[in-house]
């Protein structure tokens, strides 16, 4: 996955991803592509919950997936959701609470949880941060305020590492991969290098839905994972997604 | 291969609006009614969504049962023991999912863990 958070001149904030899943779940060698990345696609819904007759939150979610990956509640927050890989994993955080140790909650209960009900940025923030997690998880916030945009690096139990947007440092956006971002990503799997490049050409003046939309286009940022790409914003009260490919040669991840 | 073009390209521009080979569709919107009963709320997007969605559980199924031959009759009879630890309104949603889905519960609650499950 790739998620983006960026802030222009005026103060808008801008937020995107790009989801990608299904590494490793089968390959199909006659259409060059991962089979449950195939499979999602059609599964791929947006979501418009509503209470009293008004929208509460929208999402872009899989249809038989009740948690959240992508989520914009209106006026208040925009979030995404990216994979954290460690060998302390999800995993162990289901066998612990199928066997009774149920501290923790389960991700997408988490996120779908804060859209429902947290009422401001620093309110999610806090619940984000400190909610005890069945697995590790980088969280992408943004607020309703110029400066309002962070990624959260979780652990299961705890916040490892809190970046903010700090545009008097020249930081106007924050774009988070699947690798903390204080370590180099995986060599064989850098998408975080291309995508900043790519934001860095199109710069702070520029950013719109139409260049976050062309940084998440451009491979491998996009590659054959990619299901789904969805762009929110709330100056705006804007959500969109789209349903990608990418077609042969691409990158497999 | 994935510094070197074609698997990399200079950042793109023009590609919105969406459009060309790497544009699949627009995304489908509902509306879920979160002051009807929790059981309730799914119904009418399982019941458009309903054949995608056992395609794909059944994909999962194969490759499960290709390394770990019982999961499945794990997950089919003893996960639904556990519905009820669920926090509301999820367990209940889960069932109303798995009902419009025609799909056994276990393998719905098997699918909202996959993310925990391949965070390894």
């Amino acid at each position: 996955c790739t998620s983006v958070v960026a802030q222009d001149t005026s103060g808008k904030l801008f937020h995107a991803r790009n989801l990608d899943f299904g590494l490793f779940l089968g390959w199909d060698v006659k259409n060059n592509s991962w089979i449950v990345s195939e499979l999602l696609k059609p599964l791929v819904v947006n979501v418009n919950f509503q209470r009293n007759n008004k929208t509460a939150f929208m999402s872009t979610s899989f249809a038989g997936y009740i948690g959240m990956l992508t989520g914009m509640k209106p006026g208040v927050l925009t979030l995404t959701m990216n994979e954290r890989f460690s060998l302390d994993g999800g995993y162990i955080g289901i066998l612990e609470w199928i066997l009774g140790k149920r501290h923790g909650v389960w991700m997408g209960f988490l996120t779908r949880s804060v859209l429902e009900n947290a009422t401001s940025y620093d309110e999610a923030k806090d619940l984000l941060s400190k909610t005890e997690m069945l697995a590790p998880a980088y969280f992408i916030l943004g607020g309703n305020k110029p400066g309002q945009a962070c990624v959260i690096t979780r652990s299961r139990t705890s916040s490892i590492n809190f970046w903010e947007l700090d545009t008097q440092k020249g930081e106007w956006y924050v774009l988070e991969t699947n690798y903390d971002h204080w370590k180099p990503p995986l060599v064989i799997d850098n998408r975080r290098d291309p995508a900043m490049k790519c934001m860095k050409t199109k710069g702070q003046k520029s950013i719109s839905f139409t260049t976050i939309y062309d940084v998440l286009s451009t491979k491998p940022v996009l590659n054959k994972l990619t299901t789904y790409t969805a762009m929110m914003s709330i100056s705006e009260n804007k959500f969109e997604a789209y349903l990608r490919d990418c077609p042969h040669p691409c990158m497999p991840w | 291969a994935q510094d070197v073009p074609p698997y990399t390209e200079d950042c793109r521009s023009g590609t919105y609006p969406p459009s060309g080979p790497t544009f699949k569709g627009k995304v489908q919107w509902y509306t879920v009614n979160l002051d009807q009963p929790p059981y309730e709320r799914w119904q009418k997007l399982i019941s458009d969504k309903k054949a995608p969605l056992n395609e794909l559980i059944q994909h999962i199924k194969n490759l499960a049962k290709a390394i770990f031959p019982n999961l499945i009759d794990i997950v089919d009879n003893k996960l639904p023991f556990l519905i009820g630890k669920l926090p509301s309104p999820f367990g209940e949603e889960m069932k109303g999912v798995a009902d419009a889905a025609g799909l056994p519960l276990g393998e719905i609650m098997l699918f909202n863990i996959f993310y925990e499950v391949f965070s390894v």
